[in-house]
């Protein structure tokens, strides 16, 4: 339809709403994580100029005047204050590169038509203007190709979370990667389409043999649970089992000290519900540091929506968290009272599980309220969304995804794999869900 | 490990090549340490 919005444009929503984005260094799990110090406003790069009438493709020098994730707004140097020809590009994509690389190829920079009469002197213009000044290094577009690698490759396979019944796993095979996001298929199901996505470094997948070694509810074939029994004793994998290294390593635990126990109550994300965080129970411990967890109230009697967390897990946390940060704690369904936990402890004679036994390290992660984020919606991980940092507590951040009603946010890690820096998508091919926007009355 | 990557600001010589011919020009640029 006419009406019908273009295609979204990340710096024409930056620039709207007048918003930061979260900077590339806060994504430890991001393509240039580690390398974003190259970057820097004010710094100078060869790109196409599109003011001109020659018939081949010809460069200019632009000034990064704004960063957003790995984006940049860049500005025609000889522009100065005139923003009229300003733009958004992806700085990790082949339209970008060093000072210095036209000369390499042999192609001369030619400046835009707007401005080739404003000065006669080019070479002084440039030399003036380029002196002293930043540039991106020779290899970084190198280092972008290196930090893309992903190591899971097509038709291996993992032990995966059961979508549809979350107290279990189930075998599953890497159909494909993009961008270190990768696509599974489970292995015993009927439907082609029965795809589950998560990130390479998900807290959801693990190695062939894992739900057997920690003591998890696996729902495979006799054979496959007798083989990767014995497959964990010997460690000898077959060629298309995900080699163990590819997978998260979570902390090891001390287990000399206190440990969590069955019974013991806490704040959990409901994993059904990422907006809301419950009073929930240890309701089995396992192996290794890994805990069953139940959203109280909210539990079916077999206790198929229990859910796994690593003790150490940013999404579990010590009863009173809520109070103390002022989050809404959802109590258990029904409960008629006000909640109270001493007197919820009481009645249920419970004891709420030790605050030390909880992760209680912040890193100096960068989020702050009101940054713009590419976001996995949880509940439909094939989709990445235009979101927004709208909280942050400690390390947990609020993820409010952009034109939706609150009531789909979704609290996260500041270091889950699932938030990427804006132009995340672009940089991979990967479909960014953009904002909603509501079809005003006719 | 790539977080963990040293890298620093170096100063390096830049070749520019225009329509009215070539000249070098000094930039910084970031780069391995090691």
């Amino acid at each position: 339809s006419k009406n019908k919005p273009g295609p979204f444009d990340w710096g024409v929503h930056i620039d709207t709403e007048k918003k930061e984005s979260a900077p590339v260094t806060s994504f430890k799990h991001a393509p240039m994580s580690g390398h974003w110090s190259d970057v820097a406003v004010g710094m100078k790069v060869e790109v196409l100029n599109t003011d001109c009438d020659l018939p081949s493709k010809v460069f200019w020098i632009a000034q990064v005047i704004k960063i957003a994730g790995y984006r940049a707004k860049l500005r025609y140097e000889g522009f100065e204050e005139n923003s009229s020809l300003d733009f958004w590009c992806n700085l990790c994509t082949m339209e970008v590169h060093p000072v210095g690389w036209c000369a390499t190829i042999g192609k001369p920079l030619v400046p835009p038509k707007t401005i080739q009469h404003k000065y006669t002197n080019w070479k002084g213009f440039l030399v003036k203007r380029l002196t002293g000044a930043k540039t991106l290094p020779g290899d970084f577009y190198t280092k972008v190709v290196e930090s893309r690698e992903c190591k899971f490759r097509s038709g291996m396979q993992l032990e995966v979370v059961d979508k549809c019944s979350i107290s279990s796993m189930r075998v599953a095979v890497v159909d494909e990667v993009v961008g270190g996001r990768i696509r599974l298929l489970y292995r015993d199901s009927q439907d082609e389409e029965d795809d589950f996505w998560c990130h390479m470094a998900s807290p959801l997948i693990h190695p062939v043999g894992w739900s057997q070694l920690v003591g998890h509810k696996l729902t495979a074939t006799a054979d496959y649970k007798a083989a990767s029994y014995a497959k964990t004793i010997s460690k000898k994998l077959d060629p298309m089992d995900c080699p163990p290294d590819l997978f998260r390593k979570e902390k090891t635990v001390d287990s000399s000290h206190q440990q969590f126990q069955v019974g013991m109550k806490l704040e959990a994300i409901d994993p059904l519900n990422l907006s809301t965080v419950c009073v929930a129970t240890v309701r089995k411990v396992l192996r290794e540091g890994y805990l069953m967890i139940g959203i109280d109230g909210m539990e079916t009697p077999d206790g198929s929506d229990w859910f796994c967390y690593h003790q150490t897990s940013a999404s579990i946390f010590p009863v009173g968290f809520c109070d103390l940060n002022k989050i809404e704690l959802t109590p258990p369904r029904n409960y008629s009272a006000p909640f109270k936990w001493l007197d919820y402890l009481k009645k249920t004679k419970s004891q709420a599980a030790p605050v030390k036994l909880f992760n209680n390290e912040i890193p100096n992660h960068g989020f702050k309220a009101g940054m713009k984020v590419e976001a996995v919606d949880l509940m439909e991980p094939h989709l990445v969304c235009v979101a927004t940092v709208v909280r942050v507590v400690g390390r947990l951040l609020r993820v409010h995804f952009d034109g939706w009603e609150d009531t789909y946010d979704q609290w996260v890690d500041c270091e889950a794999p699932d938030l990427y820096p804006v132009g995340w998508c672009e940089m991979m091919g990967y479909p960014l869900q953009p904002p909603l926007i509501k079809a005003s009355p006719p | 490990g790539d977080a963990e990557r040293s890298r620093k600001w170096e100063q390096k010589q830049v070749q520019i090549k225009t329509l009215e011919g070539e000249f070098s020009v000094t930039m910084w640029a970031s780069e391995d340490s090691n």
